[in-house]
C-alpha cells in the first residue's frame, strides 16, 4: 500500500539544519498493522505527515497506491489522499468553529466530485460518534470537550470516508485505559476488513496490538519489536 | 496547601445542563503528592481548573493557601496564582509567536511589581529547558517541535516560577518512557523540596510515583487506589 524508500526531511532554519528523518526506508504491505515508537523527537510525526502525503521528502521516493508521489501534481495528490488516507493527528486539528458533528463531516467535503452531504452521510457521522462515546456531545464545540473527547472526534472523522489506509500519531494519548481499549477494538475491526493501519504511539498496550512494531532514533529506522527494548 | 468543599461546576448549554463537577470534597495537605485518574470526561481537567484559580464554582467553596477563593477579588487571585501555582496545561497553551524560551519565560512577566527580566532569570530558563533535554531547541517555535517537545515546554514554563503548588493536567502523555521517567525525577525531586504535586494521569506508571491516588467518575471523587481497579 505505501513504500518508502531512503526518505530524508530537512529543516533550514538558517543558522541550523535539523535533520528529521535521515535516510529512512520501510515497506507497508497492503493490510499491514503496525506500530511505530520511539523516543520524544526521534521523527515518528515526520515520517507519518510524509506518509499521509501532507508534506514532500527533502530527498528520497514515496510511493503510494502505486504512484510515486513526487511525480504527481498538488491536485492529483489531494485527490489521492482524500480518498485513500484518514488520519488521526497528535494534536487533533479539530475546527473551533465547528460542532462535534461538523468536525467529524469535514472529509465528506473533500471527496472526488464535491458530493453535497446526504442524510445517509449524516447518519454515519452520528453513527461514528457513538462509536467513540461522544453520541451526547454532537452540538459540543472542541473548547466545550475534555482533552479524550477531542481526541476522539478527530478519531471519528479519519474513518468517516472509509479510507483504505489509516495513520494514527498517538491515536490514545489522552485516553484512559477503558476508552483506549474500545479504540484499539475499532481499529482491529478495520484491519480485519483488510485496512492498512500505521499508528505512532508511546504505549506498549497500544503497540502490542498491532501485527508489527518499529522503533525509530534520531530520524532514522533502528530496529523491530517494543521500544525501548 | 488546598481544600475543596462540596464543588459543584455546571455548564449551561441551553437545552441541557452540563453537570462536570456533582459535589467535589477534597483535601491537598503542603506537601502532599497525588494522582487524580478517572475515565475520559469524569471532570478531572474541570477539578484541576478550579484548583488552579483559572475557573470559579457554580457552588461550593474553595480554600486556597488559606483563602476563600470566593471572598477574593480577581486580581488578588490573579496575584495569589502566579506566586503559588505552576499550570501544566492537557492541551500545553504555548504561545505560537513565541520560541521555547521566551515560553518558557511567560510566567515571570507576572510577577508581583512586575521585575523585569533579568539575565539571571534567562539562565534559569535555559536550565530548565536544559533540565526537560530542549536545550538545543531555545529559538524554535512551537509548530517546529514535536508533540512532546511542546508538552516538555509547558512543563518547564509551570516551573520557572518556583511555584509552591504544581498543577500537572496530563504531563506525559506525548512522551516515551524513558523522556517520562526524567519528568518524573523532577517532579518527585520538586516534591521532596516540600512542594504539592497535583498530578491529573492516565497513565499507572505515572500514578505509582505520586503518594496516593484518587480517581473521578462522572463528575465525582469515586475512589481511592489505582484506576481502574
Ligand atoms: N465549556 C464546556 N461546556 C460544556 N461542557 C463542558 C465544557 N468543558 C467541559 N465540559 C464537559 O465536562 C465534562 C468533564 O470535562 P473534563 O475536561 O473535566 O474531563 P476530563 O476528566 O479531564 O477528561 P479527559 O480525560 O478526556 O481529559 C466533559 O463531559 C466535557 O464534555
Ligand atoms: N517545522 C520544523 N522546523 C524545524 N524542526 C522541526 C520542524 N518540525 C519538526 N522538527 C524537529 O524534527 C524532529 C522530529 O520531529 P517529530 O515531530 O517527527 O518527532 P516525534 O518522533 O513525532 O516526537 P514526539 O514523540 O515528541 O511526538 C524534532 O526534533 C523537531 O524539533
Ligand atoms: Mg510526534
Ligand atoms: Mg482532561
Amino acid at each position: 500500500a505505501a513504500n518508502v524508500r531512503d526518505i530524508h526531511k530537512y529543516y533550514d532554519l538558517g543558522s541550523v539544519v535539523v535533520k528529521a528523518l535521515r535516510g529512512v526506508s520501510i515497506e507497508f504491505p497492503k493490510g499491514d498493522f503496525v506500530a511505530i515508537m520511539g523516543s520524544s523527537g526521534s521523527g515518528k510525526s515526520t515520517l507519518l505527515n510524509l506518509l499521509g502525503a501532507l508534506d514532500r521528502p527533502t530527498y528520497g521516493q514515496y510511493i503510494l497506491g502505486g504512484y510515486d508521489v513526487s511525480q504527481l501534481t498538488d491536485d492529483h495528490l489531494s485527490d489521492i489522499r482524500n480518498r485513500l488516507i484518514g488520519f488521526i493527528f497528535q494534536s487533533y486539528n479539530l475546527i473551533a468553529q465547528y460542532t462535534v458533528l461538523e468536525n467529524i463531516e469535514v472529509p465528506l467535503h473533500y471527496r472526488p466530485g464535491h458530493k453535497p452531504i446526504s442524510s445517509r452521510d449524516t447518519n454515519r457521522c452520528i453513527d461514528l460518534a457513538q462509536q467513540v462515546g461522544l453520541a451526547d456531545r454532537l452540538d459540543h464545540r472542541p473548547y466545550q470537550l475534555s482533552g479524550g473527547q477531542q481526541q476522539r472526534v478527530a478519531i471519528a472523522r479519519a474513518l468517516v470516508n472509509d479510507p483504505e489506509i489509516i495513520l494514527a500519531d498517538e491515536p490514545t494519548g489522552n485516553l484512559d485505559s477503558k476508552t483506549e481499549v474500545e479504540i484499539m477494538d475499532i481499529l482491529r475491526g478495520l484491519n480485519r476488513q483488510g485496512r492498512t493501519i500505521i499508528m505512532v504511539t508511546h504505549e506498549t498496550s497500544v503497540a502490542r496490538v498491532a501485527h508489527r512494531q518499529v522503533y525509530m532514533k534520531d530520524g532514522l529506522m533502528a530496529g523491530e519489536g517494543l521500544f525501548p527494548g
